[in-house]
């Protein structure tokens, strides 16, 4: 087993990662519970562990299915989108790479110098897929009106949205509010 | 339109359309949710109009989300009218239309048809449903789902509610003897619904057959008071989900009839004998359906979040990349484009495995019907980490899309605020994440020692190759 840079590397270290951490789990339960201690206990002492092997199988999967299922999808799609598709599968798999550093250099072959070539390959990435940003997005298709925002609208029309909010604010509905004359003003004037 | 956008939109390099179909499953699907809008925007009035939620009081907002409430779920009765066999258009249904809900804050119905619907429909034998479920579908009687008690939460087998059966009237009496049996949580139950299934510890000639589900009437149907016996109210204000109505109830030796047990699997006969179920795992069916419909509600929230923070970041403009320059469109920057394109394809990584843990959902709930239980366990741990990470996941590309949008971001008015809350909330609600982990875990570990006894289920089928002699 040598590391790959690319995707398909970074699932199967990925899946070194699960496994490497379950069997390791299984190891410590094992040494616990042999060195007296319950079953209980010892699945208590290391759940932080066993939370983190559930997390990295997840991840496998999430990673894997994703790859999986777009390359099969993009054979029917334009070439165009097939092309931004396979850029966002590589995207979310670097990203998830050098999130998971520590595991990735704790459990398996990769080296500082494919590191380096990663983040590299993450802001290459980046740089592809910024002109299809907006694009990708109103692919979802969401109408204003479920968006609910002032700042995602359709029409970018931010600022205008922005104000037309602030003046719906009940404080706006009145020049002076009432608790200048009850509280502000006795109170600026020395009076409490 | 802002020029910006303008641009952004004709240097895209692929056809949005294609996109579109794409994600919503086919041309067909596109053109049921643009005909469920429709219908929805027929009353843009009376469900978007009016003074925004979050300058309404506590009681005012439940009150104004109750009547859009009504318009929306007369709507969504018509068109589950047309497709009430389906169980995915039942799911569409959920996805679309109740998830991407008009209320920044959750829905008093959401339960009635996320949990009280699917576990009915599970549990409840031929005459329950002959006796209910019509009435449960055209909202006539809208239901809840009490599980969670004040002081117990996942481990149901702590529960402390018990339900002990009276052959002599034959009645089960439900009761809830300390504080910290109160049910609590369950949304719809403060105020809104008439009904719930409640989970109870059940007795039958003096002896504990474990946690079972009853149909409960909750308030008269008529005057909506709660029934004698019944302690119900609701829960107080929450970080998020403050429409949803959540309730507390507590039982004071409250009297149900015997039909009232959910019996499609374990029974209560008339002497009070106990009949067990052939398969007591048939009812992990609904608790997995639920979590896949949390699955697509991730992907949803998300989907909203990082088209508010790009079109936001397209639009505005700050700072000088270089001396003499305009300012540039914050989109520009690496350090955004790390935030929101990494959420972009995180929303679209989900979604593919919303759709793959479905199909795997309806594959093994077949074989399950059949009496084949051989992938429950693979089944329940695939739903178990895939909602604890699309919740977490989301939740954390949530908060970066907030961020991306500096203080505009912190405006509830942007949305953002408010789908956090949302998404933050799915964390703990079915199945703390962690205790979910724990439970992947505990399959993974189980999988891990019966490595080399035979083959492997699919999704961990690729431990036996990463773990073969000189692979790593």
């Amino acid at each position: 087993y040598k590391w790959e840079n690319s995707v398909e590397g970074i699932i199967r270290g990925f899946q070194i990662v699960s496994m490497r951490k379950i069997s390791s789990c299984l190891d410590l339960m094992t040494s616990k519970v042999m060195s007296g201690m319950s079953q209980a206990d010892a699945w208590n002492t290391i759940s932080i562990q066993l939370v983190s092997a559930g997390e990295s199988h997840c991840r496998a999967i999430v990673i894997s299915t994703f790859h999986e299922d777009m390359s099969k999808a993009m054979k029917s799609m334009s070439a165009p989108l097939a092309e931004v598709m396979g850029q966002l599968v590589e995207l979310y798999a670097v990203y998830w790479a050098l999130e998971r550093l520590g595991d990735l250099l704790e459990y398996t072959s990769i080296s500082g110098a494919d590191v380096v070539k990663l983040r590299s390959r993450y802001e290459e990435l980046l740089r592809k897929i910024r002109p299809n940003a907006v694009g990708l997005v109103d692919a979802f298709d969401i109408i204003d009106e479920l968006l609910q925002s002032s700042l995602g609208a359709y029409d970018g029309r931010v600022y205008e949205r922005l104000m037309e909010e602030a003046l719906k604010s009940p404080l706006n509905a009145e020049p002076v509010n009432q608790s200048f004359h009850k509280y502000l003003k006795p109170f600026m004037q020395g009076k409490l | 339109v802002n020029k910006d956008l303008i641009k952004e939109r004709a240097k895209c390099t692929f056809n949005v359309t294609e996109l579109t179909y794409f994600l919503d499953g086919g041309k067909e699907k596109t053109f049921e949710r643009k005909e469920r809008e429709r219908a929805l925007l027929s009353k843009r009035e009376e469900l978007f109009g009016g003074t925004p939620d979050e300058y309404l009081s506590h009681k005012e907002k439940y009150e104004n989300s109750m009547r859009k409430a009504v318009i929306l779920f007369s709507l969504l009765r018509k068109i589950q009218e047309a497709n009430n066999t389906d169980l995915t258009n039942y799911r569409n249904l959920l996805s679309g239309v109740l998830s991407a809900s008009i209320s920044q804050d959750g829905s008093p119905f959401g339960l009635h048809y996320i949990m009280f619907m699917p576990v009915f429909m599970s549990q409840a034998d031929e005459e329950q449903q002959k006796k209910w479920l019509h009435r449960a579908l055209n909202c006539s009687i809208i239901g809840s789902y009490a599980q969670t008690e004040l002081g117990h939460g996942t481990f149901i087998r702590g529960l402390e509610t018990t339900a002990t059966y009276d052959p002599s009237t034959q009645e089960f009496v439900l009761h809830s003897p300390t504080l910290t049996s109160y049910k609590w949580w369950p949304g719809g139950l403060g105020n809104t619904v008439n009904y719930c299934i409640v989970i109870a510890q059940l007795y039958s000639k003096g002896e504990c057959h474990g946690v079972h589900s009853f149909i409960v009437q909750v308030r008269d149907e008529d005057t909506h008071m709660p029934l004698p016996g019944i302690k119900v109210g609701e829960i107080g204000v929450k970080m998020g989900l403050n429409a949803v109505n959540n309730g507390f109830i507590g039982f004071d030796n409250v009297r149900i009839p015997r039909t009232n047990m959910l019996m499609k699997h374990a029974k209560i006969l008339e002497d009070g004998t106990y009949v067990k179920s052939k398969n007591s795992k048939l009812i992990y069916g609904a608790m997995v359906f639920v979590r896949v419909v949390i699955v697509f509600d991730s992907v949803n929230y998300l989907a909203k979040a990082i088209t508010v923070a790009t079109r936001y970041s397209a639009v505005r403009r700050q700072s000088q990349l270089k001396e003499g320059e305009p300012e540039r469109q914050i989109l520009d920057y690496v350090t955004q484009q790390d935030k929101i394109l990494t959420a972009i394809a995180g929303c679209f990584a989900m979604k593919m495995n919303a759709r793959m843990l479905w199909d795997t959902f309806n594959v093994i709930n077949d074989q399950l019907h059949q009496g084949n239980m051989e992938r429950l366990g693979e089944l329940h741990a695939l739903a178990c980490c895939l909602k604890a990470i699309s919740t977490t996941d989301s939740s954390m590309f949530t908060e970066r899309c907030r961020l991306a949008c500096g203080g505009h971001g912190y405006m509830v008015s942007s949305n953002l605020p408010p789908t956090y809350a949302l998404t933050t909330a799915s964390c703990t609600y079915e199945g703390d994440n962690t205790v979910l982990l724990l439970q992947t875990a505990r399959f993974l570990l189980k999988t891990w020692r019966q490595i080399d006894s035979g083959p492997l289920t699919p999704t961990v089928q690729y431990l036996k190759t990463v773990s073969a002699p000189g692979f790593s």
